[in-house]
């Protein structure tokens, strides 16, 4: 038996030719990560504190999805969720629907600590996060203009995407194309 | 969606997950990120964050069902993802990171690729994409 630790930034339909500039950052952040929770853990911090650690920072890398770069809603809105769970004790704490919370993570670990919930959403997930004095920022701080981007692509295409959908082109009309019936994307 | 589990040395197990959710998802639209046993779980045996279309997550618990399949039927950490990732998800829609309480660790996604990373204590240590 030993530590172990693993991590992700997301899975979809990554292009094999993803681009050198799209792909170093990623990979220079996963490395990154991965090296600060390998850190923590040798300082003898708790599985808890690890995840914590680790996806606060995941979540300040604008090219991940959660946090700084949080995709966008049909409104053009950040609608963000988290959630952390001990397996000891199966204590765990989750939100959704956060907008200024620069850490959702953060916020879920203190409904599992301080509240004698599990799940806080939307108004009453931010309202405990002010209680709380986490960290907020204006909701505008999460977007990106990638993001805008994509959510334009997607309006056009009619459809959904998870972290990673290349569009859909019509090579001959370069034009976005819907290519499943039920308008979302299948192919991840 | 970003996530990291972690097991000590002790056994020890923890999971996060957090995320943004789809482009163009509806406002008010709760992904499988928050909802325990689909996108993340963690028990005494393993802890699992998942990473892909929230929809099938949830339909599949596939969380849960890593830890479940290990607890029930005495699967790895290993054999009970595969299973969970290959036969109760639609391909092309899930990916997932786990540890269990012995030190095993598993990245596997049915998708064209995952941004992953992982190490253990006994020095391996690996980054990928594809």
């Amino acid at each position: 038996m030993g530590w172990a630790i693993a991590l992700h930034g997301g899975a979809g339909d990554i292009p094999r030719h993803l681009p050198p500039e799209r792909r170093q950052p990623r990979e220079a952040a996963l490395q990154n990560c991965l090296s600060m929770g390998v850190a923590a853990i040798k300082a003898n911090k708790s599985p808890l504190d690890v995840v914590e650690l680790v996806v606060r920072e995941l979540e300040n890398v604008p090219c991940f999805n959660a946090g700084r770069g949080s995709v966008l809603t049909n409104s053009g809105t950040v609608e963000m969720e988290a959630c952390i769970m001990d397996g000891n004790t199966k204590r765990c704490g989750a939100v959704s629907g956060l907008t200024t919370v620069v850490n959702p993570v953060s916020l879920a670990r203190l409904v599992m600590e301080k509240t004698p919930h599990i799940y806080l959403s939307f108004q009453g997930a931010e309202a405990f996060a002010r209680e709380q004095g986490v960290q907020t920022v204006d909701t505008s701080n999460f977007i990106t203009s990638e993001n805008v981007e994509r959510l334009k692509q997607a309006k056009e295409a009619n459809r959904i995407q998870i972290d990673y959908t290349q569009p859909v082109i019509m090579a001959s009309k370069g034009e976005y194309e819907e290519t499943n019936p039920n308008l979302d994307s299948q192919i991840g | 969606t970003v996530g990291c589990v972690v097991v000590d040395g002790n056994g020890s197990l923890a999971t996060a997950t957090s995320t943004g959710g789809l482009v163009n998802k509806m406002v008010g639209r709760i992904g499988d990120t928050p909802i325990i046993g689909a996108g993340t779980y963690a028990n005494r045996f393993c802890a699992v964050s998942a990473t892909g279309k929230g929809e099938e997550i949830m339909r599949a618990t596939v969380a849960r069902d890593v830890a479940a399949l290990m607890e029930f039927k005495g699967m790895s950490l290993e054999v009970a993802a595969d299973y969970v990732i290959q036969h109760c998800t639609p391909k092309g829609t899930a990916g997932l990171v786990a540890v269990s309480a012995t030190g095993e660790v598993t990245m596997l996604f049915n998708t064209t690729g995952m941004f992953r990373a992982c190490a253990t204590e006994d020095g391996y240590s690996e980054t990928g994409i594809w």
